[in-house]
């Protein structure tokens, strides 16, 4: 149960502020399945970047399940982002020295588990991704697409409770992002909240919850019957 | 006219060989506005990295207007792209340290041209892609559709002979999509050679001539009515 309330985010460029966010609310239930749509520069990975407790707004809470995420050490919010939320980055933010293996599993290295189950958990979404033949290649080596199925790999391979994906298919052909839809969505019917920024309204539309954002404000926000 | 004929790209990875590009030939007029889409990892960016002298075949030739690039050296195939092809990369690569004005006047400066020419130039472009409020801003404070439009800005800003666009609308949602594809085929119209990578098959369709890759090879080339 995440709960939004007032969220502001202002830059100051030269004199005059821009406000990335506006007085944002929004409630997601757990196991919600939400697609966030909106032009180019209206606040979606603001607001992504909000819920992955990877960015503080300037005014205004965030709680999830009753903590106030706001009032936590940056220590305790990086915990509580490690145990629980997966992130897909819009850059894709892999590390160049590390094989596409050693990219997926390093959550899993930072979390402490074995060897073992970090090989199993990783070449289980390596192929989930259609990427099994591409484990020892560096970032270097992969194409665009590829790079964005490592990244996507990386978000999925703890099974966190919040997954948030911000535009996970814009490097994909038809097929592969058909592919990556069925696997966020099966995870989402395991109960995994899911929170999918997209520019496709195909997508998009998958979403039993709709957001519309518009500089930097949410303009529509309805829940709808399934697919 | 550009003529590619026999090209082939092989990757070593361990012992087995990764065949990026095998035996492609290919003809492009000039003014031509081609397409060409494909699965994921197909060998659509490697196809257009060698059409941009960024990249070396291992095998075949490439003649643009009957010069043998691969028989120039490197200097020579430098000054060749630099004065004839506008390249946007999947990844952008802009300069982090420089803002959105100055990434975009980059190859202007290089090229020696004046202040005046460069401002005047820089923000027509900057116009056109929707971001002259953007223009103080660096790649760290610009979202991933912005980032997409300034790389866009700084291939077209010196009207390229031909323009290279490797997925040029992935980070864009519908309108900020449109307007740019308008923008690229209003300088196809002026007579620029227009080669666009896509996975969006709206995009791909809008070409006289479609191409199809798969596994490094081209599999489709058909000529159609415009539209
Ligand atoms: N550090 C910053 N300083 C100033 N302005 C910023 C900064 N970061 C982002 N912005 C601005 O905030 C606005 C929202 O950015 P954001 O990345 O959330 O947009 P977005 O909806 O994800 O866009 P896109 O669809 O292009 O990815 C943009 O107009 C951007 O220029
Ligand atoms: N340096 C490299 N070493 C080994 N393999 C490579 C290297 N660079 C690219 N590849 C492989 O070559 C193939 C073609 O890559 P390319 O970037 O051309 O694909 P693409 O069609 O542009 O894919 P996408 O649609 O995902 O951008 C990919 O399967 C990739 O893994
Ligand atoms: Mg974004
Ligand atoms: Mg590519």
């Amino acid at each position: 149960m995440i709960q939004l309330r007032g969220l502001n985010k202002t830059y100051q460029m030269g004199g005059q502020p821009l406000h990335a966010l506006r007085d944002l609310d929004m409630d997601i239930q757990t196991g919600e399945y939400v697609s966030v749509m909106g032009p180019s520069g209206s606040g979606k990975s603001t607001l992504l970047n909000m819920l992955g407790l990877l960015d503080r707004p300037d005014s205004g809470s965030y709680h999830i399940n009753g903590i106030a995420t706001e009032q936590l050490v940056e220590e305790q919010r990086a915990a509580l982002r490690r145990d629980n939320i997966g992130f897909i980055f819009q850059a894709f933010h892999l590390i160049g020295r590390l094989n596409a293996f050693e990219n997926v599993e390093l959550p899993m290295v930072l979390a402490g588990e074995t060897t073992r189950a970090r090989r199993e958990a990783v070449e289980h979404v390596l192929q989930l991704v259609g990427l099994l033949d591409r484990k020892h290649h560096r970032p270097g080596q992969l194409s665009g697409g590829q790079l964005q199925r490592v990244a996507i790999a990386r978000a999925i391979v703890m099974k966190p409770r919040i997954l948030l994906a911000d535009e996970p298919t814009g490097n994909l052909d038809q097929s592969s992002g058909r592919d990556i839809v069925n696997v966020l969505e099966n995870l989402n019917s395991e109960g995994i909240t899911l929170v999918v920024v997209t520019h496709d309204g195909n997508l998009g539309q998958r979403a039993q919850r709709r957001v519309r954002m518009v500089d930097g404000q949410i303009v529509e926000d309805e829940r709808h019957a399934p697919g």
